[in-house]
């Protein structure tokens, strides 16, 4: 583990008394080796180990402590702030005080968007809301099936339209159901598409101009690459997300894409899926995906 | 880096931060600018271009390994396509389908996800589309049997070619690991040599957990290929450079889009050219 790489730099090192440059440089390099094997971004690791050296330079080791275990502290802190230790937005729905709450899902093909908008649903159904999930991707074969089916074991209503080619408008329409209905809550799934994609991009912002959603939940895949950055920034740029889920941590991805995307958006991580099954959902923490990265 | 005139430490710190935004991993990067590390130290490389080829060259080599299907004399010629959860296996099958269809060849689906909701309505509709057949039973019956099943009606119907979806899958979970394991041996009671191609779908926007899945895949079903999907996003896909450099396995397919013409053939030399662009 990174601890033990780090035990291994200090303890060449004699009893120090503070952390200086020389002592500090190897240590940096084995973070910066760890953060980059985790799918931090090349960028954002460059300017975390900046904050982290400025941050260790003429730390004081106290008489309790090793300078390894005074320097991880720094590092492991230093990730937990940025993941959100001062946000507090982890597991939590922005509910709008005027009924129905409008949500809306966004991300790439294959992220778990539409497994994600189960689970949410599942969990406000827990919390006594009355939802409508909305089955938004008129384009992936047996998507509306797929929601339906998803509902079915909610036993949560599902709004759909077969014969609309008009995403749009389903979103839309979906909203008056809502009203009608009187709703808690609304769950817009939508296609995957990519950031790149200029025409569906405009139809996500449309949709969004639709219905004016109280939470847009951008979902990504734990073992996003460096491309996470990229693709993070365009989705915020164009629709100004309000918070993200991290899917598929069930795995053993070190999930360096939620530092990554965290530091480019600014935008809470909230959520994090855990498997396939609708109750495998869980908050975000951030000292736990903290250790997770650091590997 | 092509506006520098000499190679510096500065050109080989942006030469590594390419390979690295690619998704290419540290120790990979580092291997690979080692091996012309020398040839730079004794002056041999000298200038940018040259270095910038040498590096084209060497990743080349690594990924430039035969790429054709498995050949066999049985019929039919058993496909079956395994990977994690969302990385366009369920797409690419469809894909395939067209493309050995559209080569004269008698193609077959069977649907063996039987776990994920309206998995086999998804596969339905390709096969639709691509107007193929496919096998199936109800959701939530035993994959191995809707796959057994499969083979058995392809031999008595005489089908050149068998493409068999499976459930997304984390390499992690050991039960579902072994469930694909017990399709292989199954699908061998009543075709010795099945399945002839094993595929591995990857996402080409995966970072370095992509080689945790090739390995575990590799060591618990023994892979025949990947097929690297997605491309048409921003990602390189940088990751199959050391899972093929590492298992010598090669990638015999890419997926380029979400329509049913949007996968080709593996080629090296576009691979390595885009990854430098
Ligand atoms: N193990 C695991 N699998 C997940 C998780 N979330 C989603 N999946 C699986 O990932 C695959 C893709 O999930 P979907 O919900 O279809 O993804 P999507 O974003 O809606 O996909 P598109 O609509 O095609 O863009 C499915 O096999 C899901 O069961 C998770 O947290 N853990
Ligand atoms: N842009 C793009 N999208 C793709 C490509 N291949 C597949 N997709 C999309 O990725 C999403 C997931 O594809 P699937 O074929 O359902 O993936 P899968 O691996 O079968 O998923 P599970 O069965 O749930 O594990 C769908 O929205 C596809 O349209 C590709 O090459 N490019
Ligand atoms: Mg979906
Ligand atoms: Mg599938």
């Amino acid at each position: 583990t990174l601890n033990d790489k780090l035990n291994g730099v200090f303890k060449k090192l004699k009893k120090q008394v503070r952390l200086d440059e020389n002592n500090i440089t190897e240590a940096l390099k084995m973070v910066r080796m760890a953060l980059l094997e985790a799918d931090v971004n090349y960028k954002v690791v460059k300017n975390f180990i900046g904050s982290v050296q400025a941050k260790a330079m003429g730390e004081e080791v106290l008489k309790s402590l090793t300078p390894d275990q005074v320097f991880i502290k720094i590092v492991h802190d230093e990730l937990v702030e940025i993941l959100g230790g001062k946000d507090y937005d982890e597991g939590k729905i922005r509910l709008n005080s005027q009924p129905p709450t409008v949500i809306m899902m966004a991300g790439l093909q294959g992220s778990g968007k539409t497994t994600s908008a189960g689970k949410l649903a599942g969990l406000l159904m827990k919390q006594k809301r009355n939802v409508l999930l909305v089955a938004g991707d008129i384009y992936r074969p047996a998507a509306i099936d797929q929601l339906e089916t998803l509902g079915k074991q909610l036993n949560c209503d599902v709004y759909s339209d077969r014969q609309s080619r008009d995403a749009v408008k389903i979103a839309a329409d979906a909203l008056a159901y809502a009203k009608k209905t009187a709703k808690d809550v609304v769950i817009i799934d939508t296609a995957g598409r990519l950031h790149i994609d200029e025409e569906l991009m405009a139809e996500l912002v449309r949709t969004k101009e639709a219905v004016t959603p109280d939470e847009i939940l951008f979902v990504a895949d734990a073992m996003t690459g460096q491309d996470a950055v990229n693709v993070a920034k365009s989705f915020n740029e164009s629709l100004e997300a309000t918070g993200i889920i991290l899917t598929k941590m069930d795995g053993d991805a070190r999930g360096g894409a939620a530092l990554s995307i965290k530091e480019v958006t600014g935008k809470p991580l909230k959520f994090i899926g855990t498997g396939e099954k609708m109750t495998e959902f869980e908050a975000f923490y951030p000292d736990r995906m903290a250790s997770r990265i650091l590997g | 880096f092509l506006g520098r005139k000499e190679i510096d430490d500065d050109l080989l710190e942006e030469l590594e931060e390419l390979f690295i935004t690619s998704d290419i991993g540290v120790e990979t990067t580092m291997k690979i600018i080692d091996s012309v590390r020398d040839q730079v130290d004794r002056k041999t490389l000298k200038n940018p271009e040259d270095l910038k080829n040498a590096l084209k060259e060497q990743i080349f080599n690594i990924l430039n390994i035969d790429n054709s299907l498995v050949q066999t004399a049985d019929r039919p010629y058993v496909m079956m396509v395994v990977g994690v959860n969302g990385t366009g296996k369920t797409t690419s099958i469809a894909k395939m389908a067209k493309m050995f269809k559209e080569q004269g060849l008698k193609t077959c689906l069977a649907a063996g996800d039987t776990f994920r909701a309206a998995a086999i309505d998804q596969l339905c509709v390709w096969a639709d589309r691509v107007d193929v057949p496919v096998v199936k039973q109800s959701a939530g019956s035993d994959s191995a049997a809707v796959i057994f099943d499969a083979i058995q009606s392809c031999k008595a119907k005489n089908f050149d070619v068998l493409i068999c979806d499976t459930a997304g899958r984390l390499q992690t979970k050991v039960n579902l690991m072994k469930e694909l394991e017990k399709i292989v041996r199954v699908a061998k009671k009543e075709l010795p040599d099945a399945p002839h191609e094993v595929l591995l779908v990857l996402d080409a926007t995966s970072g370095q957990n992509a080689l945790s899945q090739a390995l575990k895949f590799h060591e618990d079903v023994g892979l025949t290929g990947l097929v690297l999907t997605k491309l048409d996003g921003t990602a390189k896909g940088g990751a199959i450079i050391g899972i093929v450099d590492e298992l010598r396995v090669p990638v015999k397919f890419i997926g380029f889009g979400e329509g049913i013409d949007d996968l080709k053939p593996f080629d090296a030399q576009n691979f390595v050219e885009a990854l430098f662009d």
